[in-house]
Formats: structure tokens, sequence, C-alpha cells
């Protein structure tokens, strides 16, 4: 069973975020 | 000789090729070259996208570097030249366009997230990335937590213990938790052909 059941995994935690967001290519 | 080189560059960048090769059909290729065209001349206007444009594009600042925009370039200059061409582009985005298969999208984030090209996502890569999410979200956390996340990472994903995420193992949990590949999808991408003046 997890050690750390209350933390969040890294890949969790840049998925949620902003930082791979491509979005700013396409608006004008 | 000439002749079939100018003949190969033509069907390579031909849209009822590339429509034939990636999610896009000839009509969002057609619109997704306006755009191009558009961040290609931002500041010379030679029909490639340097990683300044590239930036440009992104943050409307030349200057605004991260390391995930940088890890974006470099997967999208598939020919490792420094800069990226229209043919490298449309076949890169296809991954993010929200019909790509979620196999496409986990190998590309997979590719993204492995810093240092070795075939594994090792501990040292997801502090780089952790530090690098902290820095461009403007958050801090001590480094006990820091490691903490780490430890979880690889308590979630390493499955054999081996000390380093191969790409098997990113896959399996890619699959039971597609919400770490939101941002694989660009929604923009759909609408591509409204994107068109």
């Amino acid at each position: 069973s997890p050690k750390s059941p209350n933390l969040i995994n890294a890949f969790q935690l840049i998925g949620m975020s902003s930082c791979l967001d491509l979005s700013g290519l396409f608006e004008k | 000789m000439g002749c079939i080189c100018t003949k190969q560059q033509l069907k390579y960048d031909d849209p009822a090729v590339l429509a034939a090769e990636t999610c896009f059909n000839e009509a969002e290729i057609e619109a997704l070259h306006e755009l191009f065209r558009k961040l290609s001349s931002a500041l010379k206007d030679d029909g490639l996208i340097s990683k300044e444009e590239f930036q440009l594009g992104l943050f409307r600042n030349s200057k605004n570097q991260s390391l995930f925009s940088d890890r974006i370039f470099q997967l999208l200059d598939s020919k490792h030249d420094g800069v990226i061409e229209f043919a490298e582009f449309v076949r890169s985005l296809s991954v993010f366009h929200p019909e790509a298969p979620q196999s496409d999208k986990a190998a590309f984030a997979f590719k993204l997230y492995d810093i240092w090209e070795t075939g594994f996502i090792e501990r040292d890569e997801v502090k780089v990335l952790i530090l690098a999410f902290l820095d461009e979200s403007e958050l801090m956390l001590s480094d006990d937590i820091v490691e903490a996340i780490i430890d979880k990472t690889f308590e979630d994903v390493d499955s054999n213990g081996d000390g380093k995420i191969d790409q098997e193992e990113w896959k399996e949990f890619a699959t039971r938790n597609p919400s770490l590949l939101k941002n694989m999808t660009i929604p923009y991408l759909k609408l591509a052909t409204v994107l068109s003046p």
C-alpha cells in the first residue's frame, strides 16, 4: 500500500498546471 | 538531382500527404499554415519558427523561457536544426489533436519528461521538473517536501522498483490516470478551420 497517500505525485502536479499549455500559440 | 529534391520537398510539405499522416484534414492544415506563417514571420520572415518566435507566440515575450517550453520546442524541432519548419509543426502538433490516440500522447509526454533523453525518467529529472514547475508557478516548497513528492512519484509509477521509470511503467500509469495527459490535448486544434482569417 502507498506510504504517502496524502501527497500528489509530480506528474499529477505538472499535468494540472499551465506549464505545458500551448493555447497561447492559437490566441490572437 | 535538384529536381528530385524539390519534388521530395513538395511531397513532404504537401497538405494531402500531411493530412494522410496526421489527425488533421486538408482544410485544417491550410488553417495551420496561416498560423505558421504568422508565427514564423514574427521576428524574421524566413518561413521557419525560431525558438524566440516560438516563445513570442506562446508568452507574447521572446525572452520568457521555461524548461517546459524549451522541451516542447526541442520535440517539435524533430530535425534538431534549431528551427521548426511547417511539416514538423503539423506532424508534431497532430499529437495534441483531440482525436489523436492516447498512446501517442503518453509517448510524447514521456519524451517531454525524459529531459536528458536516456530512455528513462530518473529521480534527478523528476526533481528538475518539480523545481521548474515551482519556479513557473511562483510557489515555494521545502526540499523535504520536494523529496517526498519524488518518493510518492516513484511509489506510484516505478512498479518494478528499479529507481527509474521506463516507457511501459509510464504508459500503464498514464492509462490509469488519464488526467495526466490533459495538457497533451489542445482544444483549439479541433477548431483549426475557424482559425483561418
